[in-house]
């Protein structure tokens, strides 16, 4: 049918909604949607909780989208509910995984920002909120969180593309992700957040160069997960922490879920290194998400086998 | 509205050698609408490679002062707006 949703296409918001019903409808047991809140221009934010109903089992929390131009994160959330609910009881690894754990899936972020790039602009990065005394539009929500917010000078004028907003948690994206994390921060053990491109797999810290207390170990699943994604096709990916991998970053959503308790955060900067960058060609999609899949099935195994 | 189009924009690729050249990138940012796309902000160091994107028209004096400094260039994207369009590569099912 044309037009209808594929796994190899971009898809826009209201394609990827109702994708979000039919996989409610084909796999009634596994997956649940939550609607978390809205966005400033009211779309639903929904939640995908893929795993067994019981919500006192671990769970790791996955955001796509939280920039609005990186269109291979959305691509990626959707593409893990397919496999996860396609391959449970099928894959040894996804069948352990959603026997024991559950995902909280956020296909889409920063909604309003996403269809803004599908309608008007595409190079369009925030989210869409108006800013008052000023003629531009937007703030960067991942610059939003309350972890260290606004340190850095380069994010308090509104024009800016990584403007972090009036106050931390300003955004009604921001505080409606915050707000769930935080409620069911009893289960949930991990956090990764997807972004594109320069192929890399991040950690804590980005506001300082101080390094976590337990960046050893994050040091060793990030580079096990790169070497497990690089089996596939051999992609390259590089680990670190973001402060010295790419540079200081200040209210950032991997920071403030560190800090707030879930010691296992990570986030992917996914596909190329900048031939194509935000404009990675759909014939790429499907072989970013399958390497991608290894590192993330990896990472949720390690929290499964090493967390309480 | 018409959506915004990007023809002939181009996304070039620095690499800072040395500090006088990360002040020249660092000065381009302040007198040119430059959008950045690694790193996601306008954070320039030495030997850190830099890619942005910039108008038609701004890249001609961008390119000449890159030239002119014996900076180290390339440029990723020639048309944006070419490369928007060629990103839908795969048929419908």
């Amino acid at each position: 049918i044309p037009g209808r949703h594929s796994y190899a296409k971009y898809n826009a918001w209201d394609k990827i909604v109702a994708w979000t019903e039919k996989m409610l409808h084909k796999h009634p047991d596994m997956v649940s949607r939550i609607k978390i809140g809205t966005t400033v221009e009211d779309n639903p934010l929904y939640v995908l909780k893929i795993g067994k109903k019981d919500e006192r089992r671990k769970a790791i929390f996955m955001d796509c989208g939280i920039h609005a131009r990186e269109w291979i994160s959305p691509a990626f959330c959707q593409w893990f509910v397919y496999q996860a609910t396609k391959t449970y009881g099928k894959n040894k690894i996804m069948t352990k995984l959603l026997d024991r754990m559950n995902f909280y899936v956020l296909p889409v972020f920063n909604i309003d920002g996403y269809i803004w790039s599908w309608t008007q602009n595409r190079m369009w990065r925030k989210n869409r909120s108006k800013n008052p005394g000023s003629k531009c539009i937007g703030t960067d929500l991942n610059r939003n969180f309350n972890a260290s917010w606004n340190s850095f000078p380069d994010t308090n004028d509104p024009c800016e593309e990584t403007y972090g907003g009036p106050t931390a948690e300003s955004e009604k994206e921001t505080k409606a992700v915050t707000d769930f994390i935080r409620s069911h921060l009893k289960s949930i053990k991990g956090y990764i957040t997807m972004h594109s491109y320069s192929q890399m797999l991040l950690f804590p810290y980005g506001y300082t160069s101080k390094l976590p207390p337990n960046q050893e170990e994050l040091a060793k699943v990030a580079k096990i997960g790169t070497d497990a994604l690089s089996t596939r096709y051999a992609t390259h990916y590089i680990y670190g922490p973001i402060a010295s991998t790419i540079y200081p970053t200040s209210g950032s959503s991997l920071d403030w879920a560190y800090k707030l308790g879930i010691k296992h955060t990570f986030a992917f900067e996914l596909r190329d290194k900048g031939k194509y960058g935000f404009l990675l060609p759909e014939s790429q999609i499907k072989s970013t998400c399958k390497e991608t899949m290894l590192a993330v099935k990896f990472i949720a195994k390690y929290i499964l086998q090493h967390i309480s | 509205i018409a959506p915004v189009r990007f023809d002939k924009e181009k996304v070039f690729r620095v690499k800072p050698q040395d500090e006088k050249q990360a002040n020249i990138l660092k000065d381009l940012a302040k007198t040119n609408k430059l959008d950045f796309w690694y790193p996601d902000a306008t954070h320039i160091a030495v030997n850190m490679r830099v890619d942005f994107r910039v108008s038609e028209k701004e890249s001609q004096s961008i390119q000449f002062v890159l030239d002119q400094n014996k900076m180290h260039y390339e440029i990723l994207i020639h048309d944006l707006q070419e490369a928007i369009e060629k990103q839908f590569d795969v048929k419908e099912d």
